[in-house]
C-alpha cells in the first residue's frame, strides 16, 4: 500500500 | 583525453550489471576524481550514483572533464567479450564520438579492441544532501538479496523497521504475510557475515520491493551492503567497492 514518492521531491536539481 | 585502465574487466562488468535494468542511457562523467555516474530511473522513483575513484585505475589520465553518453545495453554487449580477469583500458578523445575499449589477456597475448558509439545525453544532476540517518544497518549483501526476493513473492512492498535489537523486513500480500528479522550480531571471525546496527532512533519505512530486488543485482560488487534509513527521506543502499561505490536511493512510499 501507500503512494510511491518521487525522488526529485527529495533531492534538488543542481 | 581519457585513458583509464582497470586491472580486472570484472569491475566494470559488475557495475553495468548492477544498474542496466534501472537506467538505459547515462553519462559516465570522467574528471580528475575518477569516473562518476548519476542517473534516475524512468519513473523518477530511484536514483543511482556510482563512483570509480582514480585509485581503481592504473594508470588514470583525464586532462579535462569528459561526459561519455553511453547506452548501457550496448556497453554490456561489448563487455561480454571481455574475460573477468582481462585488463580493460578505456580511451576517449576530449570531445569524443566513440569510447574505445581494449581487453588484454596477460596469459595468451590476446588483444581485443572495440569502439562504442556515444550519444548526447542531457542529464539533470541532483544535489544529494549529507544526511544523518536514524539508522544505518550493515549486513551481508546475499542475505539482503534473499530477503527481498523471498518477500517479493508475496507482496509488492516491504516495511523495514530498524531497532536496537535488530532489523525486521515484513510484508503483507494476497496469499498471506511474511517477516524476516536479523538480530544484531558481530561475527568476529567472519566480519562480512555480521549484522551491525547503528541507531540514533528507531525507524520504520515502506518501500517498493520491485526496486529493492533490482538494486540487489549489485550484490556481486560487495559481500556487505549498507542500508541507511530515516523517516521521510529516501532509503540509501550502498555497495562499497575497493576504490569506489554504487549507491541507490529509493523514495519511500507515502501516506501509509
Amino acid at each position: 500500500g501507500g503512494q510511491q514518492g518521487n525522488i526529485m521531491s527529495f533531492f534538488q536539481k543542481k | 583525453m581519457l585513458e583509464a585502465r582497470l586491472e580486472q574487466a570484472a569491475v566494470l562488468k559488475k557495475v553495468v550489471d548492477a544498474i542496466k535494468d534501472l537506467v538505459q542511457d547515462c553519462n559516465f562523467d570522467c574528471n580528475d576524481s575518477g569516473i562518476q555516474l548519476q542517473a534516475m530511473d524512468n519513473s523518477h522513483v530511484a536514483l543511482v550514483a556510482m563512483h570509480l575513484k582514480t585509485d581503481a585505475f592504473s594508470p588514470y589520465r583525464c586532462d579535462r572533464n569528459i561526459a561519455l553518453g553511453i547506452n548501457l545495453a550496448s556497453l554490456q554487449k561489448v563487455l561480454r567479450a571481455a574475460q573477468n580477469d582481462d585488463l580493460l583500458t578505456l580511451k576517449a578523445e576530449d570531445a569524443p564520438d566513440v569510447l574505445n575499449l581494449v581487453f588484454e589477456s596477460a596469459e595468451n597475448d590476446r588483444i581485443a579492441e572495440y569502439d562504442i558509439k556515444l550519444m548526447d545525453i542531457d542529464q539533470e544532476h541532483l544535489g544529494i544532501p549529507d544526511t544523518e540517518y536514524a539508522a544505518t544497518v550493515t549486513m551481508p549483501s546475499s542475505e539482503f538479496q534473499r530477503i527481498c526476493r523471498d518477500l517479493n513473492a508475496l507482496s509488492e512492498s516491504v516495511s523495514i523497521e530498524a531497532a536496537k535489537e535488530g532489523i525486521k523486513f515484513s510484508c503483507q500480500g494476497d496469499i498471506g504475510s511474511g517477516a524476516v528479522t536479523l538480530r544484531q550480531n558481530n561475527n568476529v571471525e567472519k566480519p562480512d557475515l555480521s549484522t551491525i546496527i547503528e541507531l540514533n532512533e528507531p525507524v520504520g519505512l515502506t518501500f517498493s520491493l520491485k526496486y529493492l530486488v533490482n538494486f540487489c543485482k549489485a550484490s556481486s560488487l560487495s559481500n556487505t551492503v549498507k542500508l541507511s534509513l530515516s523517516a521521510e527521506v529516501p532509503l540509501l543502499i550502498e555497495y562499497k567497492m575497493e576504490s569506489g561505490y554504487v549507491r541507490f536511493y529509493l523514495a519511500p512510499k507515502i501516506g501509509d
